[in-house]
């Protein structure tokens, strides 16, 4: 059990250092053992430190780097237990255009070996996607699906309904 | 293994019944506010075994059958499947292509297909965990959960390395 | 005391349907007393239901139409005790473009009675602003301020990064 | 009463002293992730007299003095002011133009002056509380926050309405 703990949090905390460089082009960040003798029972401490930034607690980061922080994370985690398929709603809600832009990268090469189904109001990630699905209750209360393509989709700057071709 | 397709009817918002084909790669899903994407979302939780209706955004379980709207009655029966590529035997099974399906009754029955046949809810948990889908894998992020994953406390931390050991 | 609640709570709940009918476009909602013999320790009930749907609990309301129906009791609230300035840091984060001019257009008729400070992503928000400062880092780790005119915003189209005339 | 202009040195990310005028009706922040917008909502905030370091997203309260960057060492005095027009008497004070100032020394020592004299932090909170500005007063919403306003139980909600008698 402690072993295999340890080999995980090993193997978790490389590739974090990577993928937090990846999603802020540059800075870093680590994991770290609160007390690595008690493997069975220590917590993890996680340090990020955005480029430019001076390292400081978790809980100054802003809400963008902080989900940015997290995003990181859980592609670290795919790396060492990989999964078939996995479902994101809106996780790039509270980032600005450019860390959706290196998020909707990622996802790119990412998806060479995981299957993503993501739920979006970002353009960035709508570009990075194989297919678009709408969903919406022209008759109220019922979802429908309408297939669209990018270019169709006037979505944000429009009158902000779906528009499909 | 990737998911293939997915269909729901009476499931939450979907009164008329709605197919997806998923793509390997990334599939986005976009539209207005309240037209039932995160609904997309909790459909594949639930044919995938979720027992837990607040999980889902219910008070009961019964929350997920279309309630009705200005033009349509309520229905009685609320029914999601799921079609799996298994063309690479990642699950435990021969078939190369698994139907998972999940129906619920107003009545409060329940009732699991496994490839359309009729199976206990069981089969289709015991199926996933031994291909590694259990609960604890990181193959979904529900809305406005991505900072949940770098959790507030160190020592809540080390489940994610537990799971992933 | 208990006459005094009941008041404020009266003048509150006139107010929330008025605001809500004019956040979601239609509709209708209300707060009700669990128990109105006791109004010192009676919980309140919110209900709400977007235009076109059946009235159902707040849980299963979509992440849009909750922030949605929170910003609408704000508002009431802020009727019933006005405050001289309010400080607003990304609360439309999760509502559609239509949502967002709704929002927008309702902070601007309010402007006249309160001062808002308005800390946003979104350019539904910045068109109905009477003035616009970009927040910066050229220095990294260092803020700056810089004026911006909304035609010089290309923010979130361009490049990603804020473009100052 | 409205808030004219916040002048801040040394706080958070505001290594550089930085003003900002407030327009009288919709001021809009704008920004990438990290910049220091919702420093500036921090900023005014704390010189109303915030006490609690983890309101302020800090462990400590020296976690809101400037801790240095790439380029720039580490102050050791973080300075707040709001100036705010009080033409229509509606702070208690005869000034038509009060000044609101916070200091914090990294040897922990607080200062506060009120219109550029030193006065006790209780002074400021008196004149606020006074004013109907208390900490109660719905006149700051946080990143994230949007959705507490609805608050999860019945019993929760009631002191919304408490505060607003
Ligand atoms: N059993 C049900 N019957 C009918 N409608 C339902 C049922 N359960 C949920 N809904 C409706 O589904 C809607 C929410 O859908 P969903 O959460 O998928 O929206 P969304 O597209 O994710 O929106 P957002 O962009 O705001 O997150 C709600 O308006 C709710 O009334
Ligand atoms: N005492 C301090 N010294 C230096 N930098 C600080 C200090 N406190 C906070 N910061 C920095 O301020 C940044 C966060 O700023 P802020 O939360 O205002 O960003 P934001 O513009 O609101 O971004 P977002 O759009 O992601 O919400 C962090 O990167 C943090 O390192
Ligand atoms: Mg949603
Ligand atoms: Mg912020």
């Amino acid at each position: 059990m402690t072993r295999k703990f340890n080999e995980t949090f090993a193997l978790i905390r490389t590739y974090f250092q990577e993928t937090f460089t990846a999603m802020f082009g540059g800075g870093e960040a680590d994991l770290l053992l609160e007390d690595p003798d008690d493997l069975l029972e220590t917590g993890i401490n996680i340090y990020a430190r955005p480029p430019g930034k001076k390292r400081q607690s978790l809980s100054l980061l802003s809400g963008g780097e902080k989900s940015l922080t997290a995003i990181a994370l859980l592609f670290a985690i795919l790396h060492v237990r990989p999964v078939p398929f996995c479902v994101l709603d809106e996780v790039e809600a509270s980032l600005d255009e450019a860390n959706v832009d290196r998020f909707a990268n990622y996802l790119r090469t990412f998806s060479s070996q995981t299957q993503f189904i993501v739920i979006t109001h970002r353009k960035g990630t709508m570009i990075a996607s194989d297919i678009l699905y709408g969903v919406t209750m022209e008759e109220s209360g019922v979802s429908r699906l309408v297939s669209v393509k990018l270019e169709d989709y006037a979505y944000d700057e429009a009158e902000g309904v779906l528009q499909t071709g | 293994m990737h998911l293939k397709r997915l269909e729901v009817t009476g499931f939450k918002s979907f009164a008329a019944p709605l197919d997806i084909d998923f793509n390997e790669g990334i599939t986005s899903i976009v539209g207005p506010n309240g037209s039932g994407k995160s609904n997309v979302a909790d459909g594949i939780r639930w044919v995938l075994g979720e027992q837990s209706a607040k999980q889902l955004r219910g008070a009961k379980m019964e929350d997920v059958i279309f309630a009705g709207s200005d033009s349509r009655k309520r229905v009685n029966i609320a029914e999601v499947s799921l079609i799996l590529d298994n063309e690479d035997e990642y699950m435990m099974s021969d078939f190369s292509e698994i139907s998972l399906t999940r129906r619920l009754y107003r009545t409060g029955e329940s009732e699991y297909f496994l490839n359309r046949k009729p199976c206990r809810r069981k089969d289709i948990v015991d199926l996933l965990v031994d291909s590694g889908l259990g609960k604890d894998a990181y193959s979904m992020i529900g809305q406005g959960e991505v900072d949940q994953i770098l959790s507030s406390k160190p020592e809540d931390r080390r489940t994610i390395f537990e799971d992933a050991a």
